[in-house]
């Protein structure tokens, strides 16, 4: 079922660890 | 069981420990179930769930405390239900959905309100056509309207409590909301909105703890406060 799972488990790791932001920051 | 045998238990008017035990339950299965068992739990299951989440938050004589465990559960199942694309999708095409994570962030139930404010986050953030960042802003709003409060004020007593995770968690949705905005003008308003309700004070007292999640957010915001004042 590959990337159909975990969705809100990466996003809130990207949140957490600030990747989320910097990815946009650039 | 299966995600009808649940969908039967939430149509049967559990009360306290025995509604709690079967969110327990949905959750833990929500979790580890295959998607096609979430698919067939679907906007049905989804539907259930939200309505019993808004009879526990508008029932007065439900803040007992098993009554807030039971929310607390619901948000969890929630999380679970929208931890794949398809029950994602569902969420995001409910009405009731956005607001009534909204409303859970209660900060006299701190522990709650930190899984709120960081699905609420992970919700702003998302690549959607529409912008999501501004449907959960939306609901911010008109529930303090609704309570006759300041929209962000509940944000700031979340990070005025004890508990480092809350704080930690309305940080995360300040930024998450600021950085989606699309316009200067716009991401300057809400951060002086929030500097003007106190957040300048707080963030002094807030840097002096030492946590490495908090510190995380605090850079972001520092950082963004930065580029768009350089923009200005």
């Amino acid at each position: 079922e590959g990337d159909e799972t975990g969705v809100m488990d990466s996003l809130m790791e990207a949140l957490q660890s600030g990747a989320a932001f910097r990815d946009r920051r650039k | 069981k299966s995600a009808m045998m649940y969908i039967q238990e939430l149509k049967s008017d559990y009360r306290d420990a025995q509604l709690l035990s079967c969110l327990e339950s949905l959750r833990v299965s929500l979790n580890n179930n295959p998607v096609s068992w979430v698919q067939n739990f679907g906007d049905e299951g989804l539907a259930l769930l939200l309505n019993l989440l808004r009879k526990l938050q508008d029932d007065k004589e439900e803040c007992s405390h098993i009554g807030v465990k039971c929310q607390h559960e619901i948000i969890r199942c929630l999380k679970a239900f929208m931890n794949n694309k398809c029950g994602l999708k569902s969420m995001l095409e409910s009405v009731e959905g956005i607001p009534l994570l909204v409303k859970a962030i209660n900060p006299r139930v701190s522990h709650m309100m930190v899984d709120a404010v960081k699905l609420l986050s992970a919700i702003s953030i998302m690549e959607h056509p529409e912008n999501l960042h501004e449907r959960v802003l939306e609901a911010i709003t008109e529930e303090a309207e609704r309570q006759d409060i300041e929209r962000f004020q509940p944000l700031l007593s979340g990070m005025r409590n004890h508990n480092i995770a809350l704080k930690g968690g309305c940080m995360q949705l300040i930024n998450a909301l600021i950085s989606r905005g699309e316009e200067l003008d716009f991401r300057i308003h809400i951060r002086s909105e929030l500097l003007r309700l106190g957040l300048r004070e707080l963030l002094t007292e807030v840097r002096k703890i030492e946590n490495e999640e908090l510190r995380v957010q605090l850079t972001v915001f520092d950082e963004q406060a930065e580029d768009d004042s350089e923009d200005l």
